[in-house]
């Protein structure tokens, strides 16, 4: 473990306690794609099988299983409680042109063909362009509440901090993982236009 | 190799 990855973890978990809670205080999700949200909790649950079968560490299986949780409560507000809230129509970004490209590049590049690895790695390639249906939906709308901004933020800083990680994991400890720097670095370049827009705006956002 | 086993990051 290093700064670089707790800060990481630490900013990915504000990102989904902020969504969480700004659904649940406003009681509303309008701007909040639920397509993304429905990625993400398959992001998790593909990649956190391993919950079942390894214990790596307490901090490990504690923030799994709040990620897991915070997502598929993010989806239950957003498809069933606040359902009435969500606008659908500008949440039109076809999720299986994301998911079945996806799939197909996970059995072809992988580091090994095990239902587990190849599992992990769909989730890996997922998540780097899972946050797409959301940056849509704001290009539609043509603005996002500052919350929402917020959000976004901690989310895509999350990841770029998982670079410095694996920087200094392959400087100090020789591990590197090159499915997850490739993903994680067209994750990061996704947010580029975002963080351009939240950091000279500062307040609400039109992508 | 990154085997599926060791993987600790989340």
């Amino acid at each position: 473990m290093n700064i670089f990855r707790l800060t990481g973890d630490l900013s990915h978990l504000a990102a989904i306690i902020i969504l969480l809670l700004k659904i649940w205080k406003t009681r509303s999700c309008a701007g909040i794609s639920g397509k993304s949200q429905i990625l993400f909790a398959l992001v998790f649950t593909t990649r956190y099988l391993d919950l079942l079968t390894s214990f790596i560490s307490l901090y490990n299986t504690t923030m799994k299983v709040i990620y897991i949780g915070c997502a598929y409560a993010t989806v239950y507000l957003i498809y069933m409680k606040f359902k009435a809230t969500y606008d659908g129509n500008h949440d039109s970004f076809r999720m299986e042109f994301l998911v079945v490209p996806v799939g197909g590049l996970a059995c072809l590049v992988n580091h090994d063909f095990s239902f587990l690895e190849i599992l992990w790695t769909f989730s890996i390639y997922l998540e780097s362009v899972a946050i797409l249906p959301q940056l849509f939906m704001i290009s539609k709308t043509g603005e996002a509440e500052t919350i929402t901004t917020h959000y976004l933020f901690f989310l895509g800083l999350y990841r770029a901090l998982y670079l410095f990680n694996w920087i200094w994991r392959f400087y100090f400890e020789g591990f590197f993982d090159m499915i997850a720097i490739v993903a994680g670095m067209v994750q990061t370049i996704l947010y580029c236009d975002f963080f351009y827009l939240y950091v000279t705006k500062g307040q609400g956002i039109s992508l | 190799e990154e085997a599926a086993t060791d993987k600790d990051e989340l």
